[in-house]
């Protein structure tokens, strides 16, 4: 209601005539001073709810304002994360920690929920379904990024006595045994074993016993190593740190999901004994026999020598079977 | 008129309210961007 328009002047006029002052006044005048006397109680009241409406404008048009700018935050946020994702698929090998990505995904679920979940109130529901579309794509991206990463498996096999329950397996490289959980599938446990060169390498292995032989143990290789074999570093060992089995040939991390070499050396102890105790019995054959070793221990190291080998022996197995 | 001032009263708290809340969604997406902004740089 608007009341100006009917503001009337109250102001009372002093400047009286001698001969107006024994004069009545007039009704209109009486009436209207009443009125102007209530109007003044309620003018307070009036100007509260004024103010009201007023501050309620305010804080709706900064609402608005605040939703926009939501809204578009959120668009930028989905371009830049787009953007991140597509430059991550393209440069795998350039890709950042896992934490990382998993802390960007956690982000962009909680940008999602603020989206979906602060919405209800009263301002507009409209992007809860855009952001669900988004987060579905966002959830799939990261996993085709990861079997991506996990797509360098290799798994070598070692002959070990059924009797060494210890799955050690020695490859020439140190690891560390992070845990060991025993899997529905087969009986026997399965020891988890990282790089002893982490956190830098980011190999990990995994060693079971084979379900179908158990004599003979799987080694899952996870990763490539980012440092020379150990071996290839100690040129001049007497063979201490041969000891260790190395398979025949090694194992090559490709693309598809795993390679399989075959280790058909029995434990080196043994052999290394034999080979000390002929040495022994026959002082004549010295020479030859340290250059037979010799010979024996470079070409191991020889990659080449190693997978042509492997192929070798892999034919003639399929040959046989 | 005293109705209409509750009334008018407690749409501007809800409204108020709702302010609020906006205005930290918008500072937690601001946050989450200037991170991701960061990590992709």
């Amino acid at each position: 209601m608007d009341y100006s328009s009917s503001w009337i002047n109250t102001s009372l006029d002093l400047n009286i005539n001698s001969h107006r002052v024994h004069q009545q006044l007039p009704k209109n005048v009486v009436e209207n001073n009443f009125f102007s006397l209530e109007m003044k109680k309620s003018s307070p009241k009036e100007e509260s709810s004024g103010a009201l409406v007023e501050e309620l404008k305010r804080v709706s048009a900064e609402n608005k304002k605040l939703t926009g700018m939501l809204t578009e935050m959120c668009e930028n946020y989905n371009t830049l994360r787009n953007n991140l994702m597509e430059y991550m698929r393209k440069n795998p090998d350039k890709e950042s920690s896992p934490s990382k990505k998993r802390k960007s995904d956690e982000i962009s679920s909680s940008n999602n929920n603020l989206m979906g979940g602060g919405e209800g109130g009263g301002v507009n529901g409209n992007n809860s379904e855009s952001s669900s579309s988004d987060e579905d794509q966002s959830c799939k991206k990261p996993m085709e990024l990861e079997t991506c990463i996990k797509a360098k498996v290799s798994r070598v096999y070692y002959k070990q006595e059924s009797s060494d329950s210890s799955l050690i397996v020695k490859d020439g490289y140190q690891w560390r045994k992070y845990g060991q959980k025993v899997t529905r599938d087969n009986p026997s446990p399965r020891a988890y074993f990282k790089c002893s060169f982490a956190p830098s390498c980011t190999v990990k292995k995994k060693v079971q016993r084979s379900v179908e032989d158990p004599s003979v143990v799987v080694a899952t290789y996870e990763g490539e190593h980012n440092h020379p074999h150990p071996s290839q570093m100690e040129s001049t060992s007497s063979g201490t740190n041969n000891r260790c089995r190395n398979p025949i040939s090694s194992a090559v991390p490709s693309s598809a999901p795993s390679t399989v070499t075959i280790d058909w050396t029995k434990s080196k102890c043994s052999n290394e004994s034999s080979s000390k105790k002929m040495m022994i019995n026959n002082p004549k054959m010295e020479v030859p026999q340290i250059l037979v070793e010799q010979m024996a221990t470079s070409l191991t190291k020889d990659l080449n020598f190693r997978a042509a080998l492997a192929a070798a022996i892999s034919g003639k197995m399929l040959h046989q079977s | 008129k005293d109705e209409s001032i509750d009334e008018l009263e407690e749409e501007l708290k809800r409204v108020t309210a709702e302010n609020k809340k906006l205005v930290e969604m918008l500072s937690v997406v601001c946050e989450n961007y200037n991170t991701l902004r960061s990590h992709l740089m």
